[in-house]
Parts: structure tokens; C-alpha cells; sequence
């Protein structure tokens, strides 16, 4: 019924988490019977470790049950649940069995009261215990938000210290009306309240009793709770609502009556609080772990962290050329190793230095691209081209300075070719490009013609050369001639005899027979 | 051994039901 606050920042209380104990153990639950302005009152105090394991606040028969305005007894909320113990939680419209207030159930938005000024408690997701009064804003908080979270009437305890005069009045007193909420404060009956003492611990009390008859106020139950070293405390539903359930059992005197009003019976309620073995946060562990014993046991080798939601590498954090991945450090291109200290080699770039580079004569390889940062006298994507005419340098990306344009050292730059010239220079600027008559020779140098001269010299030559061949050609051909002439085999001697014109017998020629004079 | 639903007899009610301002 009170304003309510979309924005901003309300009075509240926030309690660090407190350090983990190893073997801390279950809920330590504590019996009494004590008297309070002479009235003996029974009732129970629960103590829990690590409330951000071991504390949860329950819809009414499950999830989904103040979506359906489901009423149900504590225990039937309880026992499926595992409360070791539980106790009624926030307050509900009688009539129609809506839950009332800021009620985030197990890391769910159950319902947002939009800002309603009323007793908040709550536990973030770091583990921060939240008492007070909150604005819609902070409610709806994503950076920690909420994991448990439910409203209550009145703030019993801020900070060590009674607080129920300013709540009065930050909750809405009617002091100008019949007073119900004087009366709701000052009347004994049942009570519950939730909250926490200096060690971090969560506290649960529960008193037992009947409105007008038997029981404790509100003032009362606040300083019961201070001599419990309680530090922050909200008061909850009270009067026939008030129920303590221990293992699933009730385990107090409801002062609601049963149809048969000999008896006593315990209350349909709205949301309960529960307490329970440690569960991790989340109880799946992210996704990427194991839930003993209220911890996670995170899988694989690089999952960290309480809820196994971080990635670590190690100290060297891929050494900052890559990325940690579930699987280790995915380098980045250019780099290899476990660490991604390495940097690729023996002519490989790319992702995993998988790839081979293609640069050719001396050419740098950038391990990461790949490309290829070419020497003097170089070009194109591999350095296999030679510059061309005309330009020199790194990338022959500059032009050669020579008179008349002739070529220059590829590599150098010198206009003084250190190489012959190729046959197609020759003709087409051999003229222009061969050093002048007046140029100085250089020390070393030795030159007695020009290229001229050369030319000429080299052509004159060639012509004796092909005269040279082609008198031997014809002397070659001529001399065959008369050697075709000339008797082959040994000789003999034949003397001369007086023939008086008549020839011997055995020296007449036979027909056919082609004797020569001269033969033999 | 329960013994059925509950009355809801013992009322504890912080603001009274005649109450008909709407929220502010």
C-alpha cells in the first residue's frame, strides 16, 4: 500500500560473503522455551553456513506455484525440495492465494513488486547479503542480481540495532487510522523472521503462539534476535502462518484450527525459506563441471573458477598472441606452441604455421600473412621477377637515373652495367647506353676501343672468317677433282724397250680393259 | 495424520483490509 520507488537507491544493508570454512556442516538448529515478559514461548533458531549454497526460498508446491497462486503447507513445499529445515515464508492475499512482494526463487524472477517500500531480504549472486529496503531498479539488478530474494513487514534489526520505529514509518504506519499496523507490531502471536548474524551465517527463527494469546511482538523478537548476535533481520508472515519444518516434518504448534476444531493444523502458505545441503552455484557448475558436496569439480584442464565459468591458460596467457579456449591457446596467425610463444619458421605462416611460404630468392616471409617483402632486383608476389628495365630497388619500386634512359643495376641502381646487356638492348639502344669516348676510366678499368671499335673489328672478322670458308670450300672440291686422278696402290717400274713401233704380245690391251699409260 | 486443511483463523494482518487507497 506504500509508494513505490522505480529508481534509484533505498536505505539498505549489504553483508559481504564470508569466507568459506572447510567441513563447516550441516544447519545447527537450536530448541527454546523462553519467557518474555513472563510468558513462556517456545520456538526455534536455525543457524546455516554459506547461505548462498545452503539458503533458497521455494515457490508454493514448486516452481510455477505463485504463477498459479498455488497455496500449499510448508512441508508439502519442503520435503520434495530436501529442506533440511524450512519455515513459511513471505505474505499472501488470503483470498485469491497471490504472493505478495519481490519473491526470486533458485536464480528465477518469480514477481517484482515494482519498488515496494516494504522489508527486503536477499542473497546476490556473489553471495552478498542484502537487507532493507530496495527501489524496482535494484530489484531488477543484472550486474549481481539476485539468487534469492523475498518481502517481508517490517525491518526488525539494521546493523547491530533495533529498527522498527523507522520502519513504521518507511512501511506505511497508518497513525492517522484505526492503526492496524501499530497493532500488527505491538500484538503477540506467532512469529517468524529471517536474517543474519556477524559471522555471515543465516539465521532462521521461529516463535510459536497465538494473536492476542499467546506468543511475542515484534520488539520482543528483536531483541531475542540481538542477543543472538543477529546483525540484520526482517520479520515474515506471522500469526496461523508460522510453521518450522524440520526434515521434511512439522516440528511446531500452528495456532490455525483444523476442521475439526479440536485440532491443530498447519497453514496453506505462499513461499517458503529452506534450508538445504550445500549446492553449487549455479548447481550445474556451468555447463562445465561436477556438484560435490556443495563445490564444483570443473572439467577439463582449463575450466576455473567457483562455478567453472572462467578460462585460464596459465601465467602466461598465451603469451599474448592468442586466444584460451576450452581446448588451450588457438594462436594467432603467425604464431605455434602451447603458449603461443613461438613464432612460425622454416618458411611456414598462417594459423598453426601450417602454411608453406612461396617467396623465392631471399625474399622476407611474414609469419602471419605470408607475404613476401622482396630484395633489390626483385618483384611480384613471390620475388621471382627480375625489375624491369628501367627500375631497381626493393620491390622495384624505383627508377633507374641513367642518360638516356638506359637501364640500370637492378639491384644497385649504377648505370654502369656490371652485366652485358641483353641481345635486344644491344640493337635497340646500344649506342646510347655504351660509355662515351670522354668517360673517365676508372681505376682498374683497362679499355682500348670503344664499343664501336669493337663492333667493327668483330664484323671484320667474321667476314675473313666466311671468306676463309668459302676458299677453303672450293680448294676442298678443286683438289678432290685431281686427286680422283691420282693412282692409288704400290708402283712399279717399267722399263723402257724398243718397240720399233710394234708392241709385245703380253702388253696388248684387252678388250675392256681400261689400262692407263700411267698406271701403276 | 494430518488433519485437512486449515481455517486460516489466526489472522496477523499488517495493514487492515478496509483499507481501499490504491497504491500510490
Amino acid at each position: 500500500d506504500c509508494a513505490r520507488v522505480r529508481a534509484g537507491s533505498r536505505e539498505h544493508e549489504s553483508w559481504p560473503p564470508s569466507p568459506a570454512t572447510p567441513g563447516a556442516g550441516g544447519p545447527a538448529v537450536r530448541t527454546f522455551v523462553s519467557h518474555f515478559a513472563g510468558r513462556a514461548v517456545a520456538g526455534h533458531l536455525t543457524r546455516a553456513a554459506q547461505p548462498l549454497r545452503t539458503f533458497s526460498v521455494l515457490e508454493p508446491g514448486g516452481p510455477g506455484g505463485c504463477a498459479s497462486r498455488r497455496r500449499a503447507t510448508v512441508e508439502e513445499t519442503a520435503r520434495p525440495a530436501g529442506c533440511r529445515v524450512a519455515q513459511n515464508g513471505g505474505f499472501f492475499r488470503m483470498a485469491t492465494g497471490e504472493c505478495l512482494g519481490n519473491v526470486v526463487s533458485d536464480r528465477r524472477r518469480v514477481s517484482s513488486a515494482g519498488g515496494l517500500q516494504n522489508a527486503q531480504f536477499g542473497i546476490r549472486r556473489d553471495g552478498t547479503l542484502v537487507t532493507g529496503y530496495l527501489s524496482e531498479e535494484e530489484v531488477l539488478d543484472t550486474e549481481n542480481p539476485f539468487v534469492q530474494l523475498l518481502s517481508g513487514v517490517v525491518w526488525l534489526i539494521r546493523n547491530g540495532s533495533v529498527y522498527i520505529n523507522e520502519s513504521q514509518a518507511a512501511e506505511c504506519d497508518e497513525t492517522q487510522e484505526t492503526g492496524s499496523f501499530s497493532k500488527f507490531v505491538n500484538v503477540i502471536s506467532a512469529r517468524t523472521a529471517v536474517g543474519h548474524d556477524r559471522k555471515g551465517q543465516l539465521v532462521l527463527f521461529h516463535a510459536d503462539g497465538q494473536t492476542e494469546q499467546r506468543g511475542i511482538n515484534l520488539w520482543e523478537m528483536a531483541e531475542f534476535l540481538l542477543k543472538q548476535d543477529v546483525v540484520n533481520a526482517i520479520n515474515l508472515d506471522g500469526g496461523g502462518s508460522a510453521t518450522f519444518v524440520l526434515n521434511g516434518t512439522l516440528a511446531s504448534y500452528p495456532s490455525d484450527h483444523c476442521q475439526d476444531n479440536m485440532w491443530r493444523c498447519p497453514r496453506s502458505v505462499s513461499t517458503v525459506v529452506c534450508v538445504h545441503e550445500p549446492r553449487c552455484q549455479p548447481p550445474d557448475c556451468s555447463g562445465h563441471g561436477t556438484c560435490v558436496e556443495g563445490r564444483c569439480q570443473c572439467t577439463g584442464h582449463y575450466w576455473r573458477g567457483a562455478a567453472c565459468d572462467k578460462l585460464d591458460c596459465g601465467p602466461s596467457n598465451c603469451s599474448q598472441h592468442g586466444l584460451c579456449t576450452e581446448t588451450g591457446c588457438r594462436c594467432e596467425a603467425g604464431w605455434t606452441g602451447s603458449n603461443c610463444s613461438e613464432a612460425c619458421t622454416n618458411g611456414s605462416f598462417g594459423e598453426n604455421c601450417a602454411k608453406k611460404c612461396q617467396c623465392q630468392n631471399g625474399a622476407a616471409c611474414d609469419p602471419a600473412q605470408g607475404t613476401c617483402t622482396c630484395p633489390p632486383g626483385f618483384t611480384g608476389d613471390t620475388c621471382v621477377q627480375e625489375c624491369p628495365l628501367g627500375w631497381h630497388g626493393p620491390g622495384c619500386q624505383r627508377p633507374c637515373e641513367c642518360e638516356h634512359q638506359c637501364p640500370c643495376d637492378p639491384q644497385t641502381g649504377n648505370c654502369n652495367l656490371t652485366q652485358a646487356p641483353t641481345l635486344n638492348n644491344i640493337f635497340s639502344r646500344v649506342k646510347q647506353c655504351l660509355q662515351p669516348p670522354e668517360v673517365t676510366l676508372r681505376t682498374g678499368e683497362f679499355s682500348l676501343l670503344t664499343g664501336t671499335s669493337w663492333l667493327a673489328l668483330t664484323l671484320a672478322l667474321v667476314f675473313l672468317l666466311l671468306v676463309s670458308m668459302v676458299a677453303n670450300v672450293f680448294l676442298f672440291l678443286g683438289s678432290r677433282a685431281e686427286w680422283s686422278r691420282h693412282l692409288d696402290g704400290a708402283y712399279v717400274y717399267h722399263p723402257l724397250q724398243e718397240m720399233n713401233g710394234e708392241l709385245l704380245a703380253p702388253e696388248k690391251e684387252q678388250p675392256g680393259d681400261a689400262r692407263s699409260p700411267f698406271k701403276d | 495424520f494430518g488433519g485437512g486443511a486449515s481455517l486460516d483463523d489466526d489472522l496477523l494482518l499488517p495493514y487492515s483490509r478496509l483499507r481501499a487507497r490504491p497504491a500510490r
